[in-house]
């Protein structure tokens, strides 16, 4: 089983819209797939028109955890008819402080991948925009991370922050993490400036950034507003088209390990 | 004095841009104006040509509110050369955490505020994608709150549950707090999802939503990596134009009071 969180600090980079559409395009490739929503905005749950507020999420997940108590990690996965999803609630707005003076509190997530139900091939988290104890959460009980951004200058001052942020994670918290790779979205070729970040981030990450780009498709945002991802609302779009090559491209860049 | 919070919890909501340009704005019609970098990310600081890891930073003020130590508010000032800047830097992530435990811990930043050496007409207040301890202290500070969003439909379920922050914590911290407004960023009025979602958010919020919609426009990113404010960069962009009227409606909606 591997996991991937896809995280990022900087906002609106398309974590979400990347969680659901490469779980999606990976599931229908044949893997059995898993999604995690640990954002307190709870987005990734709203987009496939799971309830925000469910009396069982993550949050009472990983308060379990933190407790030494069963963990009831089936009752959280909920069967949304697109993939398996262990949700997100309001109380997850919390968790950050409280986690904070648990015992062992970056390592719940992992306790509680280590009690699924089944046998999944790859679980995919979605992490909130911060560096907070939700994100260092998923990044110690990855395999892999995968980072989308814009191909823009705040996203790319953003990023070279975080790379540090993931460096200290790996060393101090899980040896086994590795940067999958990084995933340009909102991506327009004929803009200069995304071509020349692009560039700049080639040079500074050699080998990371991937070579499928997710241009920008308003198909993507329409599909979120019918609770479905971007196969089953247009197949034919640029989107479904972008994460099918982003599937593909992770698959092979995780079979060449 | 007037101090405006460009908050919302949603990730890339145009925040940043909005903070910079909104106060550059204010400023060409005769605002005396300072802006506060808040956000651990340190965008606006970085999109300002600042240092992000300056020495003394808000952060360090803050710290001093938090210990009863003298504020040294005027050291923190930098003259950035477009609009005077109190930066954030990067031990700021670590002060949602430090400050949860401190006496009046939602009041530091008012208190700074009290302090500040000259006579600001409106202080600029950015914000993280969160709404954490230091969101909590922006509001509690703010006569205003303007809130940047995407007109599509994650964002569209981020405002509803913001706004309920934004009503407990007016109610329990700050009754003076009055919403100024949605603006609507990144708009494409020939994206039929963007006309939607305007309708919902206007039906949804009569009087909130701002007649002024900031259209996509790649020069606000060039901008910032150039390190100007988008009147200096290209003073005939949309985003110039638009920024523009955005200040003018602000400044009509703040005498209408
Ligand atoms: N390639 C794309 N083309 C067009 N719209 C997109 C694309 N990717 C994402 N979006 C839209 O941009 C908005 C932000 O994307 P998303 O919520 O996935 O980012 P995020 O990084 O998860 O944000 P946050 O930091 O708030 O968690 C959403 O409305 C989404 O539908
Ligand atoms: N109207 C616009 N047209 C084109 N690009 C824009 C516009 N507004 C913002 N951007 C770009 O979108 C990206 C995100 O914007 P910005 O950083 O201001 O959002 P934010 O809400 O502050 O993000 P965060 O949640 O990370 O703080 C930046 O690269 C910015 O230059
Ligand atoms: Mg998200
Ligand atoms: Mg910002």
């Amino acid at each position: 089983m591997l996991t991937i969180s896809i995280a990022i600090q900087k906002g609106g980079s398309g974590k979400t819209t990347t969680a659901l559409n490469l779980a999606a395009a990976l599931q229908r490739s044949g893997q059995k797939v898993l999604l995690i929503d640990l954002d307190p905005q709870a987005n990734l749950t709203q987009s496939m028109g799971i309830a925000d507020d469910s009396s069982f999420s993550i949050y009472e997940l990983l308060k379990q955890a933190a407790s030494g108590e069963t963990l009831e990690t089936e009752k959280a996965i909920i069967n949304t008819g697109i993939i398996p999803l262990i949700p997100a609630n309001l109380e997850l707005a919390s968790a950050e402080l409280e986690l904070v003076s648990m015992y062992g509190r970056e390592q719940l997530l992992k306790q509680l991948l280590g009690q699924l139900p089944e046998e999944y091939d790859v679980v995919v988290v979605d992490c909130p925009p911060a560096v907070g104890m939700l994100t260092v959460n998923a990044l110690t009980a990855s395999d892999y991370i995968l980072m989308p951004l814009q191909a823009e200058f705040l996203p790319f001052k953003g990023v070279q922050r975080f790379m540090k942020n993931v460096q200290l994670i790996k060393k101090q918290l899980n040896k086994k993490l590795e940067v999958l790779g990084l995933v340009l979205t909102k991506y327009d070729e004929h803009k200069s400036m995304h071509r020349q970040i692009r560039r700049q981030l080639e040079d500074l990450y050699p080998g990371l950034v991937m070579d499928t780009g997710i241009r920008s498709n308003i198909a993507l945002a329409k599909a979120q507003e019918q609770f479905k991802d971007i196969f089953t609302f247009d197949n034919s779009a640029n989107g479904a088209k972008d994460y099918r090559s982003l599937a593909e491209e992770v698959t092979a860049r995780l079979s060449a390990v």
